[in-house]
């Protein structure tokens, strides 16, 4: 199974 | 204060239409060099950009930064209001909240103007790395939006094999599994004119698993453009590309589903 990654955790904010 | 002329209303139709279902509200960021925008989707999942250069438009006038908060439901009521082949005059002057867009029919015989509410929206911008990815792959977009309308009826997400051979795009749902495989061409057709071909540069084999319901999504863009770029680097986000003729592009970052 997998699961569905979000942005946040590869892209940083600024 | 920000004057833009676009010589075919269709192009700006064609950027609402292929972003409005992800993105409900975002900026406008104009200046010298052009309008941009960045916004992702409320999950976190998806981000949708695009840039329109300066030099797109004839002429184009922003004579500082400006955040022009916008609605993409109410700015794609108010295109359907334009001809395709339509001039669109995009202005907006200083301390104001009001968007104005003129559509000039091509006999000059009819000129409509319509002005839009802007909003304030506070927007965070994700800074994306710039790096080179293993592996890019250059499709045809009608081809690359058959194969995610065909395998959204198998699964709710792909697998995307991409090998020096070509790319190999695999589904699996319920009731069974389906996969279909591009191989590397450049085809000429009959008249000699090269047709839509698939190339792969890779330094790295790549296998992503991504959501059959975004890249559905994206796919509004293929009218934009003959052709689709992807990026694709292993356990990093995808970036699809759809050229907007030669004055910009749409991109699209969709993170990649993880093995639990």
């Amino acid at each position: 199974t997998s699961k569905q990654g979000r942005l946040d955790s590869f892209f940083s904010s600024s | 204060m920000l004057e833009a002329r676009l010589p075919a209303a269709s192009i700006l139709k064609k950027i609402v239409e292929s972003i409005k279902d992800l993105v409900s509200q975002a900026n406008f960021d104009c200046s010298e060099s052009g309008i941009s925008f960045q916004a992702m989707d409320e999950s976190n999942i998806a981000l949708s950009s695009f840039l329109l250069r300066a030099d797109g438009f004839d002429p184009y006038r922003c004579d500082r930064k400006l955040s022009l908060g916008i609605r993409f439901a109410t700015l794609s009521k108010i295109l359907k209001c334009a001809g395709n082949d339509d001039v669109v005059v995009i202005r907006y002057a200083d301390d104001t909240d009001i968007l104005s867009l003129v559509f000039e029919a091509p006999d000059n015989n009819r000129i409509s103007e319509f002005d839009i509410k802007l909003l304030d929206i506070s927007s965070e911008y994700l800074s994306i790395p710039e790096q080179e990815p293993e592996c890019k792959v250059k499709m045809s977009s009608a081809e690359f939006s058959r194969i995610c309308r065909d395998l959204i009826t198998i699964g709710s997400s792909v697998v995307i094999d991409a090998t020096k051979s070509g790319v190999k795009f695999s589904s699996t749902g319920d009731d069974g599994s389906g996969s279909i495989l591009i191989k590397q061409s450049a085809s000429v057709d009959g008249d000699g004119k090269a047709a839509p071909q698939t190339t792969v540069e890779m330094s790295e084999p790549v296998s992503l698993e991504l959501s059959l319901k975004y890249l559905n999504n994206f796919t509004k863009a293929a009218p934009l453009s003959e052709y689709v770029v992807m990026n694709m680097t292993n356990d990093s986000p995808l970036m699809l590309q759809f050229d907007v003729s030669d004055i910009g592009y749409i991109r699209y970052f969709l993170a990649p589903q993880i093995k639990d």
